[in-house]
């Protein structure tokens, strides 16, 4: 999957990527004093691609807000919303909204999925449909955080680190491997780390196309940038 | 720049208007004083209502000048400029009322750049006045800095008020305004010292908006009739006229994303709408979610009773559940056509509805196009639709169309605090009509391509304008006629109308005028083509389209059927780089108004970072 900190104070983006085998949980937000976790997990391709790359997406979500009781499963088929001990289940195939006193939730047929919960945090879900006969890619799921600043200045995860902001600085720019592609030298938090400039696609507006946005793109799983390293944020199960 | 070895030494922002249209000039030179090349951008904020119609760089004595192109033609140079990794598109969404030009160019060392921007635009009128904004946002210390306007109103100016939003005490007295009967001239020149934020150091306070607001008389009931160059104009707005009663039926969308704020903001501005209706109005109220509600089942006059226990209804509207725009318009209408048959309201009143909601229609009826035909034919021109788009995820474009097809309009309201005076400011726009069913007539075997000369309503402090070309040029009876409907009796005047002699009216000046009223017919009858293409049957489509291609392409318009083709200068390590100007549609800049504001990217497409920090994970 690809990680995407947009920081339009510093008019500027930052992105990694985090590879490990299809399958692997990770934690993307955490937020013990809001009670707020959002994990997901990984799949790959149908089959390895001719080119030998393996690539993973997230394809399930699983959220909880412990205040509010709240337990969203997301998945590529459908969305399953628990809340005190009842249980919906919503199609992607249905534009539908489902509205509670402190959770909002807004299906849109084939493509999104908008979840507010109330006085904490708003997101995203896009639904990224592959043609069901492609020899190698299948369905997968994209997260979005639409408003965090309600979260506490303890949250962490692979995304929420990033919820207070991160200070860096971008020096020593320079041709890379790729000419479209330059090098340069980011300090950030304490290190010196050689990122390149590059995009990532941004699938909020356009589910199909998505958007391009430059961004410093940190290698090596984003090491230097997180917390740790990725294996750090590994689950033993979705909630 | 932000770079100081880059020297803006002029900004000059220059304004003519004559007779409503204006015709602004801004310009900017700036020195690389820098022994190697450096960047200079160039960004300037435009009405939106404004079309480029000019763009010119000069660079080491040469120029550089823009070509307005059918924007297909335009297109297809800018992907292919896209495809060998070159930037392109030169216009970006700037807040609500504005849009920005940018542009960028490699200044070798020791050298001047100066780019001139020319955009024109007829000023409307809205309550009681018209606004000129220009928006200022020099960098740095400017040596000569200049904003510099004049009016000339034939019908005399009746008041005049020029600020801008930085301007403190300090730098108040160097506006300057000379006003006489029937010529502004404003002025604003601060010297460099004076544009300091502080003594020694290079801030600047030239930081935000210019705003020049004026009103005209109105003395005539036949309003003001110009003729110029084989053009006229007529502008109609009388004087002291009654308001006509109205039946208003407020529709208030409740379903579940109208949450939080908008739902609490619809509600304040209610509550004061409703405070503000005149006691001879009948009025209505429909709430809708999947679910459609109403206050009462029939219009109600606006009793000081009524309008108390009105207010007490608003205040529990609650958000839930999905959205039926058809089902609560065909409630409205419903309402309105009952009334009208047990003709319990004033038959010389106005009926209106006002649509207000944040959404797209998902319960009953959802597709788009059937609602529209739905709400026309059950309206069948017998009343006038206003919709108001509450934040970036309505399907503006369909509400817009809608109310067009209905004799109204839309207005996009914009998520924020301010969000409950759009509301009750767009409603002061139109809670007051003059006359209703207004018919302007011309001598036909004088006149052709006329302008609209029929509308559903006069609203006070807005304006109604026409404006047509001259068959021929004897002008002993060119007689102007206005039938309307009035409160209490029909309003018909007659006149004469004769040409106006502008080197008379301003002996002073140069023939600037010459074709000022050529040009405000032909952005006057663009805008409409644009509006038909929008809402006419499929052959009306085709034609406007066509007609507003050769015009915006014959008076060199940016408008959404054209862009202007810039071609950057050669450098070493660039190659030609044609860039490209276009007038954005209503969807293209929702959309960039949902990504936030514009910023220079260093690598790559063009992409409008988020207003507020984003963090995401997805697939590419």
């Amino acid at each position: 999957p690809h990680f995407m900190i947009e920081l339009p104070e510093q008019e500027d983006a930052l992105c990694f990527n985090i590879d490990d085998r299809p399958g692997t949980i990770f934690n993307l937000v955490r937020d013990q004093l809001a009670g707020i976790l959002v994990n997901g997990q990984t799949i790959g391709d149908k089959k390895v691609a001719p080119d030998g790359k393996v690539n993973t997406y997230f394809g399930r979500f699983g959220i909880v807000h412990q205040g509010l009781g709240v337990r969203l499963e997301v998945t590529t088929h459908d969305i399953t919303v628990s809340q005190d001990g009842k249980q919906a289940k919503l199609l992607w195939s249905d534009t539908a909204s489902l509205k509670g006193a402190n959770l909002d939730l807004q299906v849109t047929k084939d493509r999104s999925l908008t979840v507010t919960l109330r006085d904490s945090v708003r997101f995203v879900v896009i639904l990224h449909k592959v043609w069901k006969q492609h020899p190698y890619h299948q369905d997968y799921l994209g997260f979005y955080t639409l408003d965090s600043h309600l979260l506490s200045p303890s949250v962490h995860g692979l995304l929420g680190q990033f919820y207070h902001g991160v200070q860096f600085e971008v020096r020593d720019m320079r041709p890379g491997e790729d000419p479209e592609k330059p090098d340069a030298t980011m300090l950030v938090k304490g290190q010196e780390l050689t990122v390149t400039r590059g995009w990532q696609r941004d699938f909020r507006w356009d589910v199909k196309n998505g958007e391009n946005v430059p961004c410093w793109f940190i290698h090596s799983n984003g090491n230097g940038l997180i917390d740790g390293n990725h294996t750090d944020y590994i689950m033993s199960g979705l909630f | 720049t932000d770079n100081m070895e880059v020297e803006v030494y002029s900004v000059k922002v220059a304004c003519k208007v004559a007779s409503r249209f204006a015709h602004t000039v801004i310009t900017s030179s700036a020195l690389n004083k820098a022994n190697s090349s450096q960047e200079v951008f160039f960004e300037v904020d435009l009405p939106k209502t404004a079309f480029i119609t000019n763009f010119s760089m000069e660079i080491q004595g040469q120029t550089y000048t823009g070509e307005v192109k059918e924007k297909e033609k335009a297109k297809k140079q800018y992907e292919k400029a896209v495809s060998t990794g070159q930037t392109a598109g030169l216009v970006k969404a700037s807040g609500r009322k504005m849009e920005k030009f940018s542009v960028s160019v490699n200044i070798a060392a020791n050298s001047n750049v100066t780019f001139i921007l020319t955009y024109e635009e007829l000023l409307q009128r809205k309550l009681g006045q018209y606004e000129i904004m220009t928006r200022v946002k020099p960098k740095q210390l400017v040596q000569h800095f200049e904003i510099v306007a004049d009016i000339y109103e034939p019908q005399g100016i009746a008041f005049l008020d020029a600020y801008g939003t930085f301007i403190s005490n300090e730098l108040l007295p160097l506006v300057e305004k000379t006003v006489t009967d029937k010529k502004a001239h404003i002025s604003f020149c601060p010297t460099m010292d004076q544009q300091r934020k502080c003594p020694g150091c290079d801030g600047t306070l030239i930081d935000g908006d210019f705003l020049i607001k004026y009103d005209v008389n109105r003395a005539e009931a036949l309003g003001d009739i110009q003729i110029v160059n084989g053009y006229f104009v007529h502008f109609f707005a009388p004087p002291d006229l009654p308001r006509v009663p109205k039946n208003v039926v407020f529709v208030i969308d409740r379903s579940g994303s109208m949450s939080g704020n908008k739902m609490h903001q619809t509600r304040e501005a209610m509550l004061t709408i409703l405070n503000d209706l005149h006691e001879d109005d009948y009025f209505g109220i429909v709430t809708f979610d999947h679910v459609i509600s109403t206050w009462k089942e029939s219009l109600t006059k606006a009793t000081t009773e009524n309008v108390s226990e009105a207010k007490g209804f608003v205040q529990t509207i609650q958000d839930n559940g999905y959205t039926d725009i058809n089902g609560a318009l065909m409630k409205a209408v419903d309402i309105m056509m009952k009334d009208k048959q047990a003709k319990k309201s004033t038959e010389r009143s106005v009926s209106m509805i006002i649509l207000l909601t944040d959404g797209m229609p998902n319960s009953g009826v959802s597709s788009t196009p059937q609602i529209q035909k739905n709400v026309r034919d059950a309206m069948g021109g017998n009343m006038s639709l206003f919709c108001l788009g509450f934040g970036n995820d309505v399907d503006y474009s369909f509400l817009d169309v809608m109310s067009r097809q209905n004799q109204g309009l839309a207005r996009r309201i914009y998520e924020g605090s301010d969000a409950t005076v759009q509301l009750q400011g767009f409603y002061k726009e139109v809670a007051s009509p003059l006359l209703s069913e207004v018919d302007l007539h011309y001598p036909d075997n004088l006149v052709n391509s006329l302008t609209t000369s029929h509308y559903k309503q006069l609203f006070n402090g807005s304006e109604i304008v026409v404006a047509g070309r001259l068959t021929d040029n004897s002008l002993d009876n060119f007689l102007v006629e206005v039938f309307a409907k009035g409160p209490e009796e029909d309003f018909i005047v007659k006149g004469q109308a004769s040409a106006q002699e502008w080197d008379i009216l301003y002996p002073e000046q140069e023939y600037i005028f010459g074709d000022f009223t050529e040009r405000l017919w032909a952005y006057l009858t663009i805008q409409q083509l644009l509006s038909m293409k929008e809402t006419g049957t499929a052959e009306e489509k085709g034609n406007a389209t066509a007609q507003a291609l050769e015009m915006s392409l014959q008076y060199s318009f940016v408008t959404p059927l054209t862009s202007m083709v810039v071609t950057k200068p050669e450098t070493d390590e660039e190659q030609e780089e044609p860039l490209i100007a276009d007038k954005l549609t209503e969807d293209e800049r929702q959309k960039a108004q949902r990504l936030g504001p514009v910023v220079p990217q260093m690598v790559g497409n063009s992409y409008m970072m988020p207003s507020s920090p984003t963090y995401f994970v997805d697939g590419d």
